[in-house]
């Protein structure tokens, strides 16, 4: 079976789409054959990979909540290797309209990715909450990847992040271990960012990916263009640092 | 009564927070009495303003669950005029324990801001999500304003964002108007700052702030600080931006 890697931090904009698409679009072009879930009501791995999904296409609202298998919901993308099931405005609501719900009670609202079929990885970006989505996703998830803006209200989020990861690991799935936590945004130029790396480092050593991802305006442009950064600027540290992250992904999931 | 504007926006990082917290001091400074409320479990606005929360104090949690009226949950800070009601991370599961409670059926979760006693505004903080905690807000606000970083994603979000705020207007709220669009993180230099202030300003027109803040180090440092930029980094062009963004919120609320 796949593993299954989500990609989640509750506080907002750190970068965990951003993480997805190009980590995905690396390992793709290295030649995993990687899925990629968008478990996020706002689509932005949907778009920020360009892929625009047919008329009545499946979407991730078929795998929360008709609870299907995702060998079926899965779709190629125009990245070779690179296959997705895209987001769903519609799952803005669920934690309302599932809660209360006996089915959701035991939170594996993502239990079909589990059934993916060929795939070699499974990427899972997340909503910026600790709802039913991102515990259901925690859920069945192999490890959790944590993006870590460099910045002092992200830093703030995480002691929130890890406690919340434990209690899923408690209650919900023993095997959650934590893939890693990959700094982001970084500018080393600045006091706030050193401070920052520096007591990421202190508290998680070697769960810190090696790979720090700078804050780069090459990044935040690709999106609109729909494309990896790989594709969009290659040979920017923004294209390196997530070269090198993919690099330490694979030893990490699957030792090589 | 005092008017209730509600900051919201449910794509992260995009400066809610940041906002809220600048707004709050400048109208503070100009001699309003101000409450700001923080509705986050992250509690950023509750440690962006260095408020540390007396063991047991009341929280956001007592005006949302336990349906109690502001005016008794309101704690004074360090800044003169400025007042606020702390977050709780217990908020964070809170979709889940309200679903299914009828009594959160008309959604009047923050139905406690109308009785505030003694202040000239409210300020609302909210999560990055359009849940129970945010629509509730929105139930009870007299306006919206919306922070809009000047990238790409976040320009995606916004047709989803003003969707919802037609549905709470038309079901929960009439009354409920945008305040205005802010446009955050702003670096004029690249072609992705200039056309999204060109796109946002094409389609909301008089509605889009004059002020407009740019991306600042200095803006992301003085939360570490727990201050206000206006005290943290006077002078500056973050400084500055929020001091005429707070001239211009009190013409559109106070019509001064
Ligand atoms: N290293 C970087 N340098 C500069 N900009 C970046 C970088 N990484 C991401 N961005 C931009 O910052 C914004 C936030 O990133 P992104 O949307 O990936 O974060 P997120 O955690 O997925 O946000 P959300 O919480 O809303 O889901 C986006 O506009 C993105 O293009
Ligand atoms: N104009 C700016 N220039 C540079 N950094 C900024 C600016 N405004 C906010 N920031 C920083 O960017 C990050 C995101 O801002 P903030 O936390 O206020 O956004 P938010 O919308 O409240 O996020 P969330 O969706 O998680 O609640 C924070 O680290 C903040 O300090
Ligand atoms: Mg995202
Ligand atoms: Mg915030």
């Amino acid at each position: 079976r796949a593993p299954i890697i989500v990609c989640a931090n509750q506080k907002g904009g750190v970068g965990k789409t951003t993480t997805v698409v190009n980590l995905a679009a690396e390992l793709a072009h290295r030649g995993y054959k990687v899925l990629a879930v968008d478990l996020d009501p706002q689509r932005n791995l949907t778009s920020g990979i360009g892929f625009v999904p047919a008329q009545g296409a499946a979407s991730a609202y078929d795998l929360l909540v008709r609870r299907q298998p995702a060998a079926g919901l899965a779709q190629a993308t125009s990245i070779p290797g690179l296959s997705v099931i895209p987001g769903s405005a519609d799952l803005a609501g669920i934690d309302i309209e599932l809660a209360g719900d006996d089915a959701a009670g035991d939170r594996q609202l993502a239990a079909g990715l589990r059934d993916v079929g060929e795939f070699d990885v499974v990427l899972v970006d997340t909503p910026p909450s600790l709802g039913l989505v991102t515990v259901g996703a925690l859920a069945v998830a192999d490890a959790v990847l944590v993006p870590v803006q460099c910045e002092y209200y992200a830093l703030e989020g995480l002691s929130q992040l890890m406690a919340t990861i434990r209690l899923v690991r408690e209650r919900l799935n023993p095997n959650l271990e934590i893939n890693g936590l990959l700094l982001t945004m970084l500018d080393p130029r600045t006091k706030l960012g050193s401070d920052v790396v520096r007591e990421v480092e202190e508290h998680f050593g070697e769960l810190v990916y090696r790979a720090r991802v700078p804050r780069s305006v090459r990044l935040a442009e690709a999106p609109s263009h729909g494309v990896a950064i790989r594709s969009y600027a290659p040979g920017t540290t923004g294209a390196e640092s997530y070269a090198q992250a993919a690099e330490e992904f694979a030893a990490r999931v699957f030792h090589v």
